[in-house]
């Protein structure tokens, strides 16, 4: 079905849906500074 | 059956007004009913608000000893916890809306008011119990509503509560001990000065089979901006708030500790159970934070995993 | 999505029309096709039995010209421009919306120069109107236009026909898709359970310290 094979080539066309450096460090970032809050949040606790 | 809700007798609530069942009984209403729409509405217009206070009227019906909100309307006042009475600048648009509304054929009355406590929980200030307690003594049956829209984005629910104050000088029974929530440090006097003048109602949730429909269409719409959304990205400002107010906490608790240094030893047992309830409530705050932080890196790095490792 | 809805009544209405005409009289069906401003697939007319009968006969410049449609790019027309029929600006218009949207199977953002060279566009007002009014508002491209860096992020391009060969990758990558994802639900899983465990541990563990808290004090007193 033609119509479902174009759809689904501009569905996967779509990925990755985001690959840059910038957003890599970007998300690292962001999951290392989650990943201190919960060390703090320990740190805390204990 | 679903749908049997939404009928309106007016006979039955007109008897219910002379009858006046919770003149005797302060307790009298335990449940209340919010309708998907009125829900919405008010979630909405809370999150409109921002990081001001909101406020609106909500109308419906009473059913026994519940108070059923069908719709509520916003009111173009804000701020309302800077005012001693906010409420007084929207009483003409209160009227106009509410004698328009019966001319449309919308026979609810107003049975509340709710407003938005944005980022600082779900409960009644001093200036919000004088509301009630003035509304619940010439408007009754009245109900007020407390919506936290900011942390209904940080914790993935409705952060919503319902209250009636107790009449002035009863002196209420031993409450059964409500669900814990985070009170920053420059609001607990006052959570903890009025505390005990309202108590809180179970709230329950109601929609038609229309809005079932709805629902799901809106959902099929709108699953791609919740998928695009992130709580961590959306609600910095709020988790920056939370920990700068969980740090004033610990040294608050630090320095109580270091006062009753010597004093410990010879302190009542109640003393040390305080500050350790103190510490709990701390270690407590700290965990809910971290979990909500938590829960927005998970959702994060399964989106990086499902969008963004594949490649072509 | 949308532009396949749009778009199917219109492929059943040229592909019954083809079906219906034979030889040279599918000439103009073949250009209406190619210049209808909300047309931009054509393998369904493609396959029509008596449009793949053109091959090898006076009219197969057309048969090309629909190939081009389904599968090239502005470029490939001017390549072999002596082999095929001229185009009417509607069609030319067309192509080089469908070029667009080859460009961008294969990169997200698409630089200026690429664009206005592939375009036969002389500047970037002239591209960047006919990225707006002729691709984004027929709704086969939404992006974002960068000025400062002088490029075009692509978001979303709709699907042009499919080329011999992509198939096979389209399944890989598909396959790839689904295996990511089963391992993430395998990882989730592993993830609660080992979550529950740990919450039981701690629950005997704190059981455990209490009870000999217990022990200790009945010890003393």
């Amino acid at each position: 079905e033609n119509s479902l094979l174009r759809q689904v080539s501009s569905l996967l066309r779509r990925l990755p849906a985001i690959e840059s450096e910038k957003f890599q460090d970007d998300f690292l970032m962001e999951y290392n500074d989650t990943l201190l809050i919960t060390y703090l949040a320990m740190f805390t606790n204990c | 059956s679903s749908d049997a809700i939404f009928y309106y007798d007016e006979t039955a609530q007109a008897k219910f007004q002379q009858d006046r069942p919770w003149v005797n009984d302060p307790h009298y209403f335990r449940r209340v009913k919010i309708s998907a729409l009125a829900l919405l509405k008010m979630v909405v217009h809370a999150r409109s608000g921002g990081t001001i206070e909101v406020m609106g009227l909500m109308q419906g019906k009473t059913d026994g000893d519940a108070i059923i909100v069908m719709d509520a309307f916003a009111l173009p006042v804000e701020g309302t916890e800077t005012r001693v009475n906010a409420q007084a600048d929207a009483y003409e648009y209160m009227v106009d809306y509410s004698q328009t509304n019966k001319q449309a054929g919308r026979l609810e009355n107003v049975v509340g008011w709710y407003h938005s406590h944005p980022g600082y929980g779900c409960w009644l200030s001093g200036i919000d119990v004088s509301t009630q307690m003035l509304n619940q003594q010439f408007q009754e049956p009245f109900l007020a509503v407390v919506i936290d829209p900011t942390r209904t984005v940080s914790a993935g629910k409705v952060e919503v509560g319902a209250f009636r104050t107790y009449p002035e000088g009863y002196k209420p029974p031993d409450e059964p001990v409500s669900e814990y929530q985070t009170i920053p440090l420059n609001k607990i006097e006052d959570f903890g000065v009025h505390c005990k003048q309202y108590y809180a109602l179970d709230i329950t949730y109601f929609k038609s089979s229309l809005d079932c429909h709805l629902l799901d269409l809106l959902w099929n719409k709108y699953w791609v901006n919740t998928l695009s959304s992130s709580p961590l990205l959306g609600n910095g400002d709020y988790v920056a708030g939370q920990i700068s107010d969980l740090a004033d906490k610990l040294e608050q608790a630090e320095n109580q500790l270091a006062h009753s240094r010597f004093g410990l030893l010879i302190a009542p047992p109640q003393r040390k159970k305080e500050e350790e309830s103190q510490l709990a409530k701390i270690t407590r705050d700290s965990a809910k934070i971290t979990v909500e932080q938590v829960h927005g890196l998970m959702s994060q790095v399964i989106k990086d995993i499902l969008f963004n490792s594949i490649r072509r | 999505m949308d532009i396949e809805q749009k778009q199917a009544e219109l492929i059943d209405h040229f592909v019954k029309k083809a079906s219906a005409l034979k030889g040279t009289i599918l000439d103009p069906v073949i250009i209406e096709a190619t210049s209808h401003p909300s047309l931009f697939a054509f393998s369904e007319i493609l396959a029509v039995p008596s449009v793949v009968e053109l091959g090898g006969t006076e009219n197969s410049g057309y048969l090309d010209v629909l190939r081009l449609f389904a599968h090239g790019t502005w470029t490939d027309y001017k390549n072999n421009a002596g082999c095929l029929p001229e185009l009417i600006p509607d069609q030319v218009l067309k192509l080089k919306q469908l070029t667009v949207l080859t460009l961008a199977e294969t990169n997200k953002v698409l630089p200026y120069d690429q664009l206005m060279q592939e375009l036969d566009v002389t500047n970037v007002r002239e591209l960047e109107d006919f990225l707006i009014n002729e691709c984004m508002y027929a709704g086969i491209v939404r992006g974002k236009l960068d000025q400062l860096r002088r490029c075009f992020e692509v978001q979303f391009a709709a699907g042009r026909d499919l080329r011999p060969g992509q198939l096979g990758n389209m399944l890989q990558t598909l396959s790839n898709w689904l295996a990511t994802s089963e391992n993430l639900l395998v990882s989730i899983q592993e993830k609660i359970k080992w979550a529950d465990t740990m919450s039981e541990l701690d629950k005997k563990h704190r059981k455990d310290v209490e009870d000999r808290v217990e022990d200790v004090k009945k010890s003393l007193s």
